[in-house]
């Protein structure tokens, strides 16, 4: 009903007919929705594709049932910390993880549903002061904190009973690391980006940290989403949270950069900029899958990209029960969650 | 990209600086 009562275009060559609502998830609970996500959940020989909710003191898993509807699993509930984030396991099953702080992150917990034991739980992963969290393969989990002038970059490996007792530390570049990314095509990179707009690259296997690149001075606040090698070359998909729309394309939203690792040169591929009218500095918040990148815009619009093509491709202005707040893309087919501040989640599929 | 922009490109990039790292 709602995807109905949208305007069929929105500007020229824009129209919301590449984003159908497929089902809805509402939450009874009234809490405030933080973050969403997706985690494989596999029950009684049954392995689904669930959704996570989470709103500041408590995380839901919802399983899908018949007729594109949602069924509450379960409820995890949490102590006086907030949620902040979800922080999605690749390739894992029945294992979450989630950053609880409050203006930045102070505690990562693990939350899991154990099929032996037929039962959910929670245990604590790490706390301190948290600047960066990514869920890696193999069920890790990489961070970097701080204490005092001190930098710790951290990899755990994450059982049904918490963290193993023995973590890696990779060797931490001077530079606070805000944001990490697994290298596709190269099993043991790991890159990260840093307060200082740097590119950094480590080694899982020996911690070493083998390069530091300037992103540019012309691009402030780069966040790395995704990175993969290929032809000797290291491509990086950064976004810019803080973009302003811009004729001369100086202040794009996401751009694919290619990294020369061997001499630190880079050189920008394609830039994806703001989709026309939406004037002034804007705040991105959002997530890139594949060639796919989507954001909350600061109207409330989700904007959806194609990083190759450098174009905006589809928008999802604000439905009839307000702005939206979060959006994610589930890991199976080109699925979109999005979110609104009333714990609403829509699923469309682009 | 050209070579010419980006300096001499090397497809074993990983494993060189790896050995060239501090331990």
């Amino acid at each position: 009903d709602v995807a109905e009562q949208l305007p069929p275009v929105l500007h020229d060559g824009l129209t919301e007919e590449s984003l159908q609502l497929v089902s809805e998830l509402k939450d009874s609970s009234g809490s405030c929705a933080v973050d969403v996500s997706t985690m494989w959940w596999e029950a009684a020989g049954c392995r689904e594709l669930c959704v996570v909710t989470a709103c500041e003191s408590s995380v839901s898993l919802w399983k899908p049932l018949a007729s594109d509807r949602w069924g509450k699993v379960h409820t995890w509930q949490l102590g006086q910390i907030p949620v902040i984030q979800i922080v999605p396991l690749p390739d894992t099953c029945n294992l979450v993880c989630i950053a609880l702080g409050e203006l930045e992150i102070g505690e990562i917990r693990l939350l899991l549903y154990s099929s032996e034991s037929d039962s959910f739980k929670q245990s604590l992963v790490k706390t301190g002061t948290i600047k960066a969290v990514l869920g890696l393969k193999d069920r890790r989990l990489v961070s970097s904190s701080r204490s005092g002038q001190e930098q710790q970059v951290e990899i755990v490996s994450l059982l049904e009973t918490g963290r193993s007792k023995d973590g890696q530390t990779l060797m931490p570049p001077e530079e606070t690391v805000l944001a990490f990314a697994e290298v596709e095509g190269m099993r043991d990179a790991l890159v990260g980006t840093t307060a200082l707009n740097s590119i950094v690259i480590w080694n899982l296997k020996t911690g070493q940290l083998l390069k530091k690149m300037h992103v540019g001075y012309s691009y402030p606040a780069s966040i790395c989403h995704r990175a993969y090698s290929d032809s000797g070359l290291l491509f990086v998909v950064l976004s810019h949270p803080h973009a302003k729309e811009s004729e001369s394309c100086g202040n794009p939203a996401f751009r694919v950069v290619a990294f020369n690792p061997k001499t630190a040169r880079s050189r920008g591929v394609v830039s994806s900029s703001l989709p026309p009218g939406h004037t002034g500095r804007q705040y991105l918040e959002g997530d890139v899958k594949d060639t796919l990148a989507a954001a909350v815009l600061t109207s409330g619009t989700i904007a959806v990209w194609d990083l190759l093509l450098g174009q905006c491709t589809a928008l999802l202005p604000p439905g009839l029960a307000g702005s939206w707040a979060l959006t994610r893309w589930a890991p199976t087919s080109a699925c979109l969650l999005a979110g609104q501040q009333d714990g609403t989640v829509c699923l469309y599929r682009y | 990209c050209s070579e010419s922009d980006l300096g001499p490109i090397s497809f074993n990039w990983f494993d060189e600086l790896s050995a060239e790292a501090p331990p």
